[in-house]
């Protein structure tokens, strides 16, 4: 018996906005404990994680475990058919994942489930001098200041600030967020912010985000939901100096 | 000069 019921289908949504502009095929995976999924675009330069624990969810049937391979921009198209007070059910029939949005009005979905082209490796474990937290809000309006200047930018975190720093062509921008976290050493990195944008469409997600990062190592992304009952997290990988 | 790097290094 499969069979997830979830009273915000924004949740999932609003995952599949970034899930879907990263990578085209997940693999999600369901058991006792809740929903996740790991994925890498092709390119190899971002990684996305999400994990939906079993209480999020307001029916969550799951006898065995089950992996649902999934065309993302397909399922993408349904979830965007969803209102935020839909109530939202998976169930599995066949070679399709089922998707029903419940509101004034009931409407069905049959997505095709897929053979997955490459395996994803597991999440890796980085261990980071530096972790902050920011309001997903200010991070993306920051990306935004930055981004009028330049297709790059430089994340700088010491004890007091972080840093958003860009050179362009014609000019150059620096936006300064006082953090309020104890940080005892500084950590640079630099990262294309075509990539940062994509995890930001994740931004109605979070309650709570973290960053995490270390001198030109990957920036770690991460959103998590109150009570620990979901996170999204992302990995994307620095340009750096020749 | 900089290039993107990837992150199979971290696997």
């Amino acid at each position: 018996m499969f069979k997830l019921i979830l009273s915000d289908p924004s949740i999932f949504k609003t995952s599949f906005e970034a899930i879907s502009s990263i990578v085209d095929e997940v693999q999600i995976e369901v058991d006792s404990d809740g929903l996740r999924l790991n994925a890498i675009d092709r390119s190899h330069i971002t990684y996305v994680h999400l994990e939906l624990k079993e209480r999020l969810f307001d029916v969550f049937q799951c006898d065995e475990p089950i992996k649902l391979n999934v065309d993302t921009e397909e399922l993408m198209k349904v979830l965007k058919r969803s209102k935020s007070d839909d109530v939202m059910e998976l169930t599995v029939d066949g070679g399709s994942l089922i998707v029903t949005f419940e509101g004034a009005i009931k409407k069905t979905f049959k997505v095709k489930l897929i053979d997955l082209e490459y395996e994803t490796p597991e999440s890796p474990s980085i261990e980071y001098p530096v972790k902050i937290t920011i309001p997903i809000k200010t991070l993306k309006e920051s990306i935004q200041d930055i981004e009028i200047v330049a297709d790059r930018v430089e994340f700088n975190i010491d004890q007091d600030f972080l840093k958003l720093k860009a050179v362009g062509e014609f000019s150059d921008a620096e936006v300064e967020y006082l953090h309020g976290e104890k940080v005892t050493e500084d950590a640079r990195a630099i990262f294309a912010i075509e990539n940062i944008k994509e995890m930001l469409k994740a931004e109605k997600f979070a309650d709570t985000t973290y960053i995490s990062l270390g001198d030109d190592m990957p920036l770690t992304l991460t959103l998590e939901l109150l009570n620990e009952e979901g996170e999204l997290s992302f990995l994307l990988a620095p340009r750096i100096e020749e | 000069k900089q290039r993107q790097t990837t992150l199979d290094m971290f696997f």
